[in-house]
């Protein structure tokens, strides 16, 4: 179909993947839960805290294209931390782990990890 | 997203998904992509947790995500959410939890949970339909013997419906999108009917690893939002998971 939605004709053939539609391979890591929750995404932070870093820094310029005072992202940095104590203990301790090995602030993170119930309108 | 779990002749049971994150998350005119996916996708990780030093369950995830979306517990059960829209969307959920009412559980802890600490489908079932939570959404779900696969529909209050594999009146498999499975789809937004065509043009004494990858590198299944594709094998305990891009032309979600 040569307007959208571009559907095809059923693909075959694509396994295993290749070519154009294929984009890499995705590396194992392991997380031990034994691990006090503070602990246990050190490792994978460490070797991905650029990628990630970058990721929360695209949203705060969409943010900040939207609200280009500033207030939102003042409100995520200041104000979602206090949510942390309220929120299940094992997963607000890996959050702050989180934001501890990455050096971002905690309200992003909390920001990212609540991004399903913000956008599910 | 789009999700599905297939039952093939032997009553092996296969979960597969494609994972579409990023609408309306900055357009990249000159890639003509979407940023938050493109930066989405070098986050992606298989996670084997570990407790004891022994596997309690796999995911597919993203880094800085605690949450889970895909896993799999080794022998147990599968499982998948797709996001499902609403007017009474997780902003009320929020806005409750700030204000004091928590009866509701967040998601992705909810769905980690369940990977964590369910130990049998039904119980893993149980949990995704009676749980309160704070936005609405849709579970995916597939066990380990034949006929133990289903789409649970989520309101924030309840459980509206629980589709399930029915092998004797032929429903071998269960595909489910965005939307809930008995109304039409947006119509600019239609997976569902391509996604179904593939499958059913597959038929059940083909399914395997292969042919449900080839279904969902099918445009418009596969589309510039999606992140990933994972498969999973609950009996043979393998979850693989690929980044996928889709080239143009292709649609935007």
């Amino acid at each position: 179909q040569d307007v959208p939605p571009y559907t095809e004709d059923c693909r075959s053939g694509t396994y295993p993947p290749s070519g154009q539609t294929f984009r890499g391979t995705v590396p194992w890591y392991k997380v031990n839960l034994d691990q006090a929750p503070h602990e246990r995404w050190q490792q994978l932070i460490s070797d991905k805290k650029i990628q990630l870093t970058a990721l929360i820094q695209s949203i705060k310029n969409l943010a900040k294209s939207i609200f280009p005072s500033g207030k939102l992202i003042e409100i995520v940095d200041n104000d979602l931390p206090l949510l942390i104590g309220t929120l299940p203990a094992q997963y607000g301790e890996e959050m702050k782990g989180i934001a501890d090995a990455s050096g971002l602030p905690l309200g992003e993170v909390i920001l990212f990890n609540i991004f399903y119930e913000v956008f599910t309108v | 997203c789009t999700s599905l779990v297939a039952e093939d002749k032997s009553g092996k049971l296969y979960h597969a998904r494609n994972l579409d994150f990023g609408l309306f998350l900055g357009w990249d005119v000159k890639n003509n992509s979407w940023m938050v996916t493109e930066l989405l996708r070098p986050l992606v990780v298989n996670v084997n947790f570990q407790r004891n030093n022994k596997t309690v369950f796999l995911s597919t995830s993203f880094v800085g995500y605690v949450g889970m979306l895909t896993g799999m517990k080794p022998g147990v059960f599968t499982l998948t959410m797709n996001e499902r829209f609403s007017i009474d969307g997780g902003y009320l959920g929020i806005l409750e939890w700030i204000l004091g009412k928590r009866s509701g559980a967040w998601m992705s802890f909810l769905t980690r949970s369940v990977l964590e600490n369910a130990t049998s489908y039904d119980e893993a079932k149980t949990l995704l339909s009676k749980t309160k939570m704070l936005a609405p959404a849709y579970f995916i779900l597939g066990g380990n013997k034949s006929g133990e696969a289903c789409v649970i529909t989520r309101s924030r209050e309840s459980c509206l419906d629980i589709w399930e594999l029915d092998i004797k009146q032929g429903r071998w498999y269960v595909l489910e999108t965005n939307y809930d499975h008995w109304k039409e789809p947006l119509f600019i937004d239609n997976r569902r009917a391509p996604g179904m065509k593939c499958m059913n043009k597959t038929t059940q004494e083909n399914i395997s690893f292969a042919t449900i990858y080839d279904v969902l590198s099918t445009k418009p299944v596969l589309n510039k939002l999606t992140t990933y594709t994972a498969l999973m094998a609950v009996s043979d305990a393998k979850l693989e998971a690929y980044l996928r891009d889709c080239p143009d032309p292709c649609i935007p979600w």
